[in-house]
């Protein structure tokens, strides 16, 4: 019944063009950070080298990298899932022998937030062996190790794999299980370490430099469970 | 759904798009670098609350109809979003992990009258 072209029901006021947008920027600003369950903009201290990012984004198929190095999204229709993936990429401590690395990874669980795992992976990229004479195989391990300790001490073998290092590439372990009994467990840093040397030599790439392209990193297909409809049933 | 021109009158869809790097998110949203998240405005008088392609649904016609007769006048009809569409997002958490997902009901798609 409000003669200005503002719909009274709505509660939204009849105001000028410039400050109706400043509004709406503002309540989309909201509904963004509540959508990807976030309470505020996340705060950037340090980024993700830039080649390490584009690997990634390639390798999770999201859309295609264009030549100025920005992504576009693939034209097709998201889905309803309330799931999503992660990449985390892993900070690097070097172990003390030399035979591998330690790669940590953060996380960060709401209390009360339970999220299901669907998959995951650890990917690692793998340089050829310098020596042609030597075989072109090599066995590579990953071990869960508790958070401070030393490491070598006190792991657990989750995955051990031949890799094919012929030429330089990259190679992924499934850790599914391991992620999601880590995230159950309502730990924040998942440390794994990676053994994958020839003759003492660490054939892994392992570099945490600036600009590496080929940092380790962790993929995840996550959705959080919906405690609620489990509530209900067992009400039921 | 009606597209707003300059000066809006009845219910209509306004394009609004916003550039993540205009309000400098575009530090931790990678991808895109915005959308369209466009919104309802105008008013939904009551000759045409219950309109084809202005009503929102069925029930609001029924009820516009209630309204013409003098029944059931207490209540308002209001311009609100009757078609969203989702939204792929890729971006940093406080983690510096990347995450990608589909928002769902980020671009509203048409308006109609409640």
């Amino acid at each position: 019944g409000s003669p200005s072209p503002g719909c009274a029901s709505c509660g939204l006021p009849s105001m000028e063009r410039d400050a109706e947008e400043r509004l709406m920027t503002e309540i989309a600003k909201q509904q963004i950070l509540e959508k990807l369950h976030l309470k505020e903009r996340p705060n950037i201290t340090h980024t993700v080298p830039r080649a390490a990012l584009l690997t990634a984004l390639r390798k999770l198929h999201s859309g295609r990298v264009r030549q100025d190095g920005t992504l576009e999204l693939q034209n097709e229709i998201p889905t309803r899932d309330p799931g999503y993936e992660i990449v985390s990429f892993a900070d690097i401590s070097k172990m003390d022998s030399g035979e591998g690395a330690s790669l940590n990874f953060q996380f960060q669980q709401e209390r009360g937030q339970s999220i299901q795992v669907l998959e995951s992976s650890l990917w690692i990229y793998a340089r050829s062996s310098e020596d042609p004479r030597r075989d072109s195989r090599l066995f590579a391990r990953v071990f869960l190790s508790a958070v401070g300790e030393v490491s070598g001490s006190n792991r657990t073998l989750v995955i051990e794999k031949m890799l094919e290092v012929q030429d330089s590439n990259w190679h992924t372990f499934p850790i599914t299980r391991t992620l999601q009994s880590f995230l159950d467990g309502g730990q924040r840093r998942l440390q794994l370490e990676v053994s994958c040397d020839e003759d003492g030599k660490n054939l892994c790439s392992f570099d945490d430099t600036a600009n590496s392209a080929h940092q380790p990193f962790l993929v995840a297909k996550v959705r959080l469970r919906d405690d609620r409809s489990k509530h209900v049933l067992r009400k039921r | 759904s009606l597209r707003c021109g300059n000066v809006v009158s009845v219910c209509c869809k306004r394009e609004f798009y916003i550039k993540f790097k205009d309000i400098q998110w575009d530090e931790w949203i990678i991808a895109p670098e915005g959308y369209h998240m466009n919104y309802c405005i105008g008013q939904c008088p009551q000759h045409l609350a219950g309109s084809p392609g202005i009503a929102s649904s069925f029930h609001a016609t029924v009820f516009s109809q209630l309204k013409i007769n003098g029944i059931n006048t207490a209540t308002t009809s209001c311009c609100v979003p009757t078609e969203r569409r989702p939204l792929s997002m890729v971006f940093f958490d406080s983690q510096h992990s990347i995450v990608k997902m589909d928002v769902p009901d980020m671009i509203v798609e048409s308006c109609g009258c409640t």
